[in-house]
């Protein structure tokens, strides 16, 4: 996992993952990225939500980017189809 | 846009409500669903009819949980609400999360709010990174419900513009690093800046290089937007905003009891005075300065009344900063005053200008 800072919680792990998941395709798209630039399918993920929201895009769970993940929202993805 | 591009080749949509939150009366629900059916042809050649029976192409229902779309819902909070792209089916359907609470009014969440956003996605718009625009992916209410320009570009670049002889157009977000940037009032609070522009706040803070914007509400929900003014009074923690010829007092995030009052009554202005443009209030003298037009009145916030001699020309007082004040501060001792694009600082011992610079020099662009 991208090399948070110590004090990110257990829980603030989770709540990245899921919500990279849910609306950045984590899942479907980690091989594809991972693959291409032999990245970290996650940080990749994560600067492109950060990039998305106006963020300083860091490829780290900041402080600015979990507030942001934990306001409540639509269930549609950023970045990819919902059918 | 969503992937693909994704449309309803037939503008003429059929809409159907499958079932009702508990959380609001069913003429309230039908309500809020119409008003956002309404919002979008409003700027569109669509049209929306509600039926009650057997398959409509847009199938809005309240469901919790795991609810068989292979996108299950979560629980109170988070994800509120989705809509699928248009399509045959699921396509164009609406779910909303039954165990969220849907209001309509400012407590969380506003049904009207989440279903123009999701209606968006059902006519094929995608997410925008637009804060001000109702395609935005998180939920924030600012009072009123409306399409911004960027909302209403969207839809016009899938269906074409609306028949209506007048274009609409909607508000535009402000850019903080827009170099035309003016804005409509400026106050310290708390040892911060913020500053006021149409519906939105733009702040900076020493931690994080980027200027905040978002929208008033956020922290003030019952203040109007559009304000005209603002000043701190430091040593009461206190903030008063004005537009027009009311002003409202807030310490934090809290509008103090009482408030909107009249500025004739509090400051004593004549009645010829409709609205005040900036306001600042000097900490080491007490004094607080009103610029209204082409003057400005001086009031005294011990004595609570305002000193004799006012109004004056402001070129007066302030000689160099032209004829009319939008904003001003006071930091570090210094008034800086915006008027358009230009701001000025000016030392109030000299009566000199110091440096002219952009109005949004503050925002690190």
């Amino acid at each position: 996992f991208p090399a948070a800072t110590s004090e990110t919680q257990e829980q603030d792990v989770e709540t990245v993952q899921k919500y990279l998941e849910n609306y950045y395709n984590l899942k479907n798209d980690a091989k594809q990225v991972e693959r291409q630039r032999n990245n970290d399918p996650v940080v990749e993920k994560l600067k492109q939500m950060q990039k998305f929201f106006g963020l300083k895009v860091t490829g780290k769970p900041d402080a600015e980017t979990l507030n942001v993940m934990k306001q409540p929202r639509c269930g549609v993805p950023d970045m990819a189809q919902f059918v | 846009l969503t992937q693909g591009s994704p449309r309803w080749e037939d503008t003429h949509l059929t809409y159907r409500i499958e079932n009702y939150t508990p959380d609001l009366s069913r003429a309230a629900v039908d309500h809020a669903i119409e008003k956002a059916f309404q919002l979008w042809s409003s700027v569109s050649p669509l049209t929306f009819t509600k039926v009650s029976e057997s398959q409509a192409d847009i199938m809005i229902s309240f469901v919790r949980g795991d609810h068989r779309d292979n996108s299950p819902f979560d629980g109170p909070g988070g994800n509120l609400a989705h809509a699928f792209q248009p399509g045959p089916h699921i396509g164009g359907d609406i779910h909303f999360d039954e165990d969220e609470r849907w209001t309509n009014n400012f407590r969380d969440y506003n049904l009207y709010r989440v279903a123009a956003h999701e209606l968006g996605h059902s006519l094929g718009l995608a997410h925008s990174t637009d804060i001000g625009a109702l395609m935005y992916p998180n939920y924030i209410f600012s009072g009123d419900v409306q399409l911004s320009q960027d909302d209403i570009s969207g839809i016009q670049a899938i269906y074409g513009p609306s028949q209506n002889p007048t274009q609409p157009i909607g508000p535009q977000t402000p850019q903080v690093c827009d170099s035309k940037l003016t804005f409509d009032a400026i106050t310290t609070i708390r040892g911060e800046l913020m500053f006021f522009k149409d519906r939105f706040y733009m702040r900076t803070n020493p931690f994080y290089p980027e200027a905040e914007l978002n929208f008033i509400s956020v922290f003030w929900p019952h203040l109007p937007n559009g304000l005209q003014a603002a000043y701190e009074v430091a040593d009461r923690d206190e903030v008063r905003f004005f537009k027009g010829n009311k002003y409202w007092a807030v310490k934090g995030q809290d509008v103090l009891y009482g408030y909107p009052k009249y500025i004739y009554r509090s400051f004593g202005f004549p009645r010829t005075v409709k609205n005040i443009d900036a306001a600042v209030s000097d900490e080491d003298t007490g004094k607080t300065y009103f610029f209204v037009a082409n003057k400005c009145w001086r009031y005294d916030e011990y004595k609570q009344s305002m000193d004799a001699g006012y109004p004056k020309m402001i070129a007066e007082d302030f000689p160099g900063i032209g004829s009319k004040v939008d904003a001003v501060f006071q930091k570090d001792g210094f008034f800086y005053f915006f008027h358009g694009k230009r701001q000025y600082k000016f030392d109030t011992k000299t009566k000199r200008i110091l440096t002219l610079q952009k109005a949004n020099s503050w925002f690190n662009c």
